[in-house]
């Protein structure tokens, strides 16, 4: 039903119209797919397992849909020039990354042609490139404290290897200098041997 | 502070403060929030040894320990606005999960939504004042997600106008439920109601299961922890096991369904709105996907900047590992994904909390939206940041192996979301069955609303032509 089209990788409103319409590819294949197991003589509950692949992959590609759209309406939002850019180049990433992770889906939907493959992983490679420098600050954003985190690897100060030796240190198995089991198993073991 | 993280953080293009404030929804929340945190940082009481050096009663120990003395300080502070208290627990509980979080998660949530007023009355004062700790019991041994092969009953003795509970087969035995092994004293049982020789299919009931001032089992009520997991080492993950254990009838949660002294049934108006507390944690569930693989994030992404390794060029230094493609293709989808599942959470919790006032105002056209929208972002967030949580652990090399990194206990206390409040899967067809149902509409003319507006246009798909 739908005129041949494709997507534009660089524009991200092309984008979100672009899982839309996989969302609703797939929504009419999976009712399709239901129809036939039907006029197979199936039972209906029959027909929805055997049918169950494509009702997941058609879920799927409408909860991908909203994420994307959601994402996109909260840049409207966003009034700092600086920051909304970094938030675009977000969205940008996360809405193509999705149409790399499933570009069967949107090749059989029309929406993308056999040459735009390479378009998207430069694409890709480009947003990486430009979220790269903001990479650290857009994780600071989230604020977590190092209480919250608890992590070694993730301290805010990324004083990390000072502090994962004395993290090693407080192991209960440094207790003592010597574990008891060498006395009670590996003593006695050597002493046999 | 680390020198190559300080560079870093001075080259960025945009002040991270002011996306800290949209992040948090407001800058007066964030300062609010940060006041909160504060409060738990700088209390000795919450001062305790590291989690993951403690065995696993120790650590359930904790944290009972740790659920009270958050209880006690929040009264102290006069801490009650739900946002404000999440904030608190948060900070105080870290990565690990609340010892009694079941309480006020699904405990009191469904008292909220299924008691009457007379039985909110009773019940909400004993539960606020800890006297009645509780937790919701409704999976069984045999039987998950699929809630009408439950096999737990409920039989009204118009005699003694009692219900009469009883878990007739092994399978039929309440199991998996948070605090239900030895920190709870009363239980939500969800079970088959019979009355009047018939059965009404799944209800909810209060049972006492511990007597409230011993503590000890009740008659007829087998209880206890069900045994370690793969991560959740804080929680008494029980089973309950009930042998003709009779409730008055008043402790049927009534608000919608209800059986008279006679025996006499009462349907709800919609079947849906006995498992309101399940779309409850389902549509919180997509704010903490966002949580889980935000702090995964921080962690992979902080270290690949401090982590140095290999060469790219011969006989030049070490370059950070954010440097590499590989590593920014791995991580960098990912931060993005923590940003639009942020704010898919936000969506996603505003939706519930307006649509949940519609239907207290007898408005039930939004429900099947709702259940299939939270069941379907449930599904596709917890997937998505689960698998998401350890590729940023492998992203951290041998380290995030490591306890210390925080990864591990991120992953394992996060990755049950999965399975639990509905098993993926299963969720996601309970999706397409709104879809189809909405596409089936549309296709005969019917207008569809809300998200699941854009079948209406199925017919006059296009986009923007753009020369390839």
């Amino acid at each position: 039903s739908a005129r041949s089209t494709s997507v534009n990788l660089k524009d991200l409103s092309s984008l979100v119209e672009a899982y839309k319409i996989r969302a609703s590819k797939l929504v009419e294949l999976a009712a399709k797919s239901l129809q036939t197991e039907l006029q197979l003589m199936k039972t209906k509950e029959d027909a929805w397992n055997h049918c169950s692949i494509d009702l997941v992959r058609a879920s799927d590609a409408h909860c991908h849909f909203v994420i994307v759209k959601l994402f996109c309406s909260k840049l409207a939002e966003v009034e700092d020039t600086a920051v909304h850019s970094a938030l675009y180049s977000l969205a940008h990433l996360y809405a193509l990354h999705g149409v790399y992770q499933n570009t069967g889906d949107f090749l059989q939907a029309g929406l993308l042609t056999v040459p735009q493959l390479t378009q998207v992983t430069q694409q890709l490679k480009e947003l990486l490139s430009q979220i790269r420098p903001n990479s650290v600050a857009l994780v600071d954003a989230f604020d977590y404290r190092d209480e919250m985190l608890n992590s070694v690897l993730g301290r805010y100060d990324g004083n990390v290897y000072d502090n994962m030796f004395e993290w090693a240190r407080k192991s209960p198995l440094n207790q003592t200098e010597v574990h008891n089991s060498f006395y009670k198993y590996l003593k006695p073991l050597q002493s046999k041997l | 502070m680390n020198p190559d993280l300080r560079k870093e953080r001075e080259a960025a293009t945009f002040n991270t403060e002011l996306l800290t404030h949209i992040l948090d929804g407001g800058s007066e929340r964030t300062r609010r929030r940060r006041e909160i945190e504060s409060l738990v940082i700088g209390d000795p009481d919450f001062c305790h040894e590291d989690a993951n050096f403690l065995s696993r009663s120790e650590r359930y120990e904790a944290a009972v320990k740790k659920s009270a003395l958050m209880i006690m300080k929040m009264r102290e502070y006069g801490i009650s606005d739900p946002d404000e208290i999440y904030y608190y627990k948060c900070i105080a509980n870290g990565s690990h999960p609340e010892a009694i979080g079941l309480h006020f998660v699904m405990f009191l949530p469904t008292l909220k939504s299924l008691c009457t007023p007379a039985q909110m009355d009773k019940w909400l004062p004993l539960a606020l004042s800890f006297q009645v700790i509780g937790t919701y019991a409704q999976t069984e041994m045999g039987h998950g997600t699929h809630i009408r092969a439950l096999e737990t009953t409920a039989t009204f003795d118009p005699a003694t106008q009692e219900f009469v509970l009883n878990s007739p087969t092994v399978s039929s035995i309440k199991w998996w439920p948070g605090g239900l092994g030895k920190t709870s004293n009363h239980a939500i049982v969800l079970a088959q109601l019979y009355t009047q020789g018939q059965c009404h299919g799944l209800h909810a009931f209060i049972v006492p299961i511990r007597a409230m001032g011993t503590h000890e089992p009740l008659p007829g009520v087998v209880v206890g922890d069900i045994g370690p997991k793969f991560g959740f080492d804080e929680i008494d993950n029980g089973f309950l096991k009930l042998e003709n254990v009779r409730i008055p009838r008043e402790n049927m949660l009534m608000k919608y369904a209800k059986v008279e002294p006679d025996g006499r049934y009462i349907k709800p108006p919609s079947d849906k709105l006995t498992y309101g507390t399940m779309v409850f944690i389902r549509s919180m569930v997509v704010g903490e996907s966002a949580k889980a693989i935000s702090k995964a994030c921080t962690i992979a992404i902080r270290y690949s900047t401090v982590r140095r390794q290999s060469e790219l060029r011969p006989g030049e230094p070490e370059p950070q590992i954010l440097d590499y493609q590989t590593q920014q293709f791995k991580l960098l989808p990912l931060l993005a994904t923590a940003y639009a599942f942020h704010f898919v959470g936000q969506y996603m919790r505003q939706t519930y909390l307006r649509i949940t006032g519609d239907i207290n105002l007898g408005d039930f056209s939004e429900l099947p939206e709702l259940h299939a929208l939270s069941a379907g972002l449930k599904a596709f967030t917890t997937w998505v940041a689960s698998a998401g949580i350890e590729v940023c652990r492998m992203s951290c090399g041998g380290h995030g192996y490591s306890h210390c990194s925080s990864l591990p206990g991120i992953y394992v206390n996060f990755t049950p979301t999965c399975t639990y409040e509905g098993e993926n899967t299963v969720m996601m067809l309970q999706t397409a069955r709104y879809l189809l149902k909405s596409y089936t509409q549309a296709s005969a003319g019917q207008k569809v609303s809300g998200m699941v507006s854009y079948l209406n246009e199925m017919s006059q798909q296009r986009l923007q032509p753009q020369q390839v």
